[in-house]
């Protein structure tokens, strides 16, 4: 009957490239063992492909539209309404919120204080070695220094010898590991920076990825019959050093195969790098005898386009960079409450050779939008559901424009199992 | 009913061409919202006009449509707005 902790990972760019998607190249094996355990939304469609405006539009719970955030240049407690967030919702119900990484979109779009006071008990984690990540730090062929998009690296070689995730698993395993000796329950939100562009990642993963195994988009031409307003022309990673030695046309390029092989090669080895950070956090969890308490949530910001339509990066409506990985883990409700003992998510390393089959948990095939994540994780918690916004809401602090999902977790058979939380 | 789940996207563009910002248009130059809609059949995505200042899309004002079906073109190669009668679709799907 104690309220349930919650633990939301927000992993930024990442597209349900992943194995319990039933992506066979890439390997996920700690996200996979966690969907085993979870309800998986198999066609979660975030509300518009770009980092701030989604994250806005999902941690307040209203569309675009109500939040008059398209990019990323205002706060909207300023510009549009008072909305509250979810965190927030959370906090003033007595829970501990917390937020390492990245969060909402830093800068203008939360107020230079990722929405702190307001959605934060303590103030937000960011990572040091965050201030390095868009300098020259990519080792080229040349052997000199460059901002590259194409960045694996040499741990030992880069600045502070760390980078930003593992300092983000880092901490959110200390406030884990405070949270045990607190009566009150806890909100801890962490987000990954990676597979966000560069692709700057320990260059061992590059190994999972052999070139010759990686084939290009099965679509890489720009169709013919897309509008041109509808075509995103992928300026940013044009800005990055290894890009610009290209010489790419504008808008429609293309990118020489060899190198788009070398792009999807890279944001497939920052998939298992970002892998390897959620299997040592939730492994932590499970140390601490926390997964029979805590929710956990796994979802992305927005997809990204790896050579699609000859598109990449984000910045459009098609599928491929609005459909997001969404999934919730409930103790007692989409897994058996863990035996004493017992390790749901013990750490699973994608370099092991045996990569056992996961038994993939329940999936639900309806199409869902992002902006439920919000009202379905309070009434999990067992806290009211925000009430659905008037239109327009400007004026509401607290509703949601999104579904509230609880009707996809309802357990078949309660009575049959005991383990099931009622 | 699956068949009655929805999700809702939008993107917003400076204009009707790629140019420089169009992947991440200021607030003050957007001109055209694409709005989708999507369902476990068909994305159907219209691009109409959009004034910054009043925060308003004219759905009277369509610069482009895209129409894709799930299940004959699942990589959404293979725009159909033109081919059928899309634009009687919109009137259909008008709020």
């Amino acid at each position: 009957t104690a309220p349930l902790n919650v633990l939301l990972i927000i992993v930024d760019d990442l597209r349900p490239s992943l194995g319990c998607y039933g992506d066979k190249l890439v390997r996920s094996p700690n996200i996979d063992q966690l969907a085993s355990h979870s309800l998986l939304f198999q066609n979660a469609f975030a509300q518009q492909a770009v980092c701030a405006p989604s994250r806005v539009s999902f941690l307040t719970g209203r569309r675009p539209d109500t939040t008059r955030l398209y990019d990323f240049n205002s706060y909207w407690r300023v510009h549009a309404g008072n909305f509250s967030t979810l965190p927030q919702y959370f906090k003033e119900n007595g829970y501990v919120t917390m937020s390492v990484g990245k969060v909402f979109h830093p800068g203008i779009s939360s107020n230079y204080s990722d929405d702190s006071p307001y959605s934060w008990s303590i103030p937000p984690y960011h990572p040091s070695s965050e201030k390095y990540e868009n300098t020259k730090t990519c080792r080229g062929p040349d052997g000199e220094l460059h901002a590259n998009l194409l960045c694996p690296v040499d741990i030992a070689d880069v600045p502070e010898g760390t980078l930003p995730d593992k300092q983000s698993t880092e901490q959110a395993i200390r406030l884990l590991e405070k949270t045990k000796t607190s009566t009150r329950p806890f909100f801890l939100a962490v987000g990954y920076h990676k597979p966000h562009i560069p692709f700057r990642y320990p260059k061992e993963f590059q190994k999972l990825y052999p070139l010759e195994n990686i084939t290009l988009a099965p679509d890489p031409e720009v169709p013919a019959g897309l509008p041109p307003v509808a075509y995103n022309p992928w300026m940013d990673i044009r800005q990055r050093e290894d890009v610009q030695a290209l010489n790419l046309s504008v808008p429609y390029g293309p990118i020489p195969v060899d190198f788009q092989r070398k792009i999807r090669q890279s944001y497939f080895a920052s998939i298992s790098y970002l892998d390897t950070q959620v299997g040592h956090l939730l492994s932590a969890l499970d140390d601490l005898q926390l997964a029979n308490s805590t929710i956990i949530v796994f979802a992305s910001d927005h997809g990204w386009a790896l050579g699609e339509h000859g598109e990449w990066a984000k910045y459009s409506n098609f599928d491929i960079t609005t459909r997001v990985p969404l999934m919730f883990y409930v103790p007692g409700r989409t897994a058996p409450l863990p035996e004493a003992g017992e390790k749901l998510f013990p750490y699973i390393d994608p370099f092991s050779s045996v990569q056992e089959l996961m038994e993939p948990g329940r999936q639900v095939t309806d199409l869902v939008e992002l902006l439920s994540l919000s009202p379905t994780l309070a009434g999990l918690a067992g806290l009211h559901v925000p009430p659905r916004c008037p239109v327009p809401s400007f004026h509401v602090e607290l509703c949601r424009e999104g579904q509230n999902l609880m009707k996809h977790f309802q357990v078949e058979d309660v009575e049959g199992d005991p383990h099931l939380r009622g | 009913n699956p068949r009655e789940s929805i999700a809702y996207s939008q993107y917003p563009r400076p204009a009707d061409s790629p140019q420089w910002n169009s992947d991440k248009p200021s607030l003050k130059d957007i001109k055209v919202m694409g709005y989708s809609i999507r369902t476990i059949d068909y994305r159907y995505t219209v691009w109409v006009g959009f004034s910054p200042h009043e925060f308003l899309a004219n759905f009277s004002d369509v610069h482009a449509g895209e129409l894709y079906f799930v299940d004959s073109d699942p990589l959404q190669d293979h725009n159909m707005y033109n081919d059928s009668q899309g634009k009687d679709l919109l009137q259909h799907l008008m709020p």
